[in-house]
């Protein structure tokens, strides 16, 4: 394996936002890229990582390798890095170790750092291909604030989408809250859309624990994608460059 | 009360 990245800052935010959720994960490398899949320890929540061949410039993988890292050892070694610092991830082809190279975009300091890799025996789950029965795009930071503000009230949210928007709403001890994001565009900031489709209404409950979990993925894109169907997992969705994301999914909490 | 589902019990093993 050996991909290289323009802007370390990517990789950094990515294992930012999935290290307190997944501790110990195998990074899938083949030709078509490096992907990750792991659930949280009490099988609520699931992430789905991946970064295309396309995301790296070059990228090269011969064969199919797993590279199982410790999340919070790959946290040290990434504090190394700039997040202007060009990125390699290299590697053998049985390896014990992950090279980890970071250089300086004015190129005077290489850093160079081994990462030792571990056995992980790591249950694979199919993600069925889903037509959701609600999408909904909203900038990520508002997705943020409201997730960390109703989790005040309440330690969950029950989201309902329907033609005219999407509400979350929490009732907790001291009282109840709601935020309903409308749709609409904004022609000079598209970044700023709210845009819904729909097929029929929903309305499910989550654990906000998770959802502001999820948000640490904020900065990595501008724009958020929920996706609801009634009685099956929310997907929560960080599109990145050069088709590559980065989604959650969450359980939903079973009728009183 | 309201529980927490599994996500295992909605995505199958492979």
């Amino acid at each position: 394996l050996e991909a290289r990245l323009e802007a370390a800052d990517l990789f950094k935010k990515v294992v930012e936002a999935i290290k307190d959720l997944v501790q110990h994960c195998n990074f899938d490398c083949n030709d078509s890229g490096i992907a990750l899949q792991a659930m949280d320890n009490s099988h609520v929540a699931l992430v789905s990582m991946m970064l295309t061949a396309d995301t790296f410039t070059p990228f090269r993988c011969d064969r199919n390798i797993p590279l199982g890292i410790d999340l919070t050892s790959l946290t040290k070694v990434l504090r190394a890095a700039q997040s202007s610092d060009i990125l390699t991830i290299k590697s053998e082809d049985a390896p014990d170790v992950v090279n980890l190279v970071f250089e300086g975009k004015d190129q005077d300091r290489i850093s160079e750092y081994d990462l030792k890799l571990m056995d992980i025996d790591q249950e694979h789950l199919g993600i069925p291909d889903t037509e959701y029965a609600a999408t909904a795009s909203m900038p990520a930071a508002d997705f943020k604030r409201i997730c960390s503000d109703l989790l005040l009230i309440s330690e969950a949210v029950s989201i309902e989408c329907t033609k005219e928007g999407i509400t979350f709403k929490a009732e907790g001890d001291i009282g109840n809250g709601s935020v309903t994001l409308r749709q609409h565009s904004d022609l000079e900031n598209s970044d700023k859309n709210v845009d819904i489709s729909l097929t029929e209404p929903v309305a499910l409950s989550f654990s906000l624990k998770y959802l502001t979990g999820f948000c640490k993925a904020t900065g990595l894109s501008n724009q958020v994608r929920l996706c609801l169907s009634n009685d099956v997992p929310l997907m929560v969705e960080y599109a990145l460059a050069n088709n590559s994301y980065l989604r959650f999914y969450l359980a939903p909490k079973i009728g009183d | 009360g309201a529980g927490q589902g599994s996500i295992t019990s909605f995505f199958a093993k492979k």
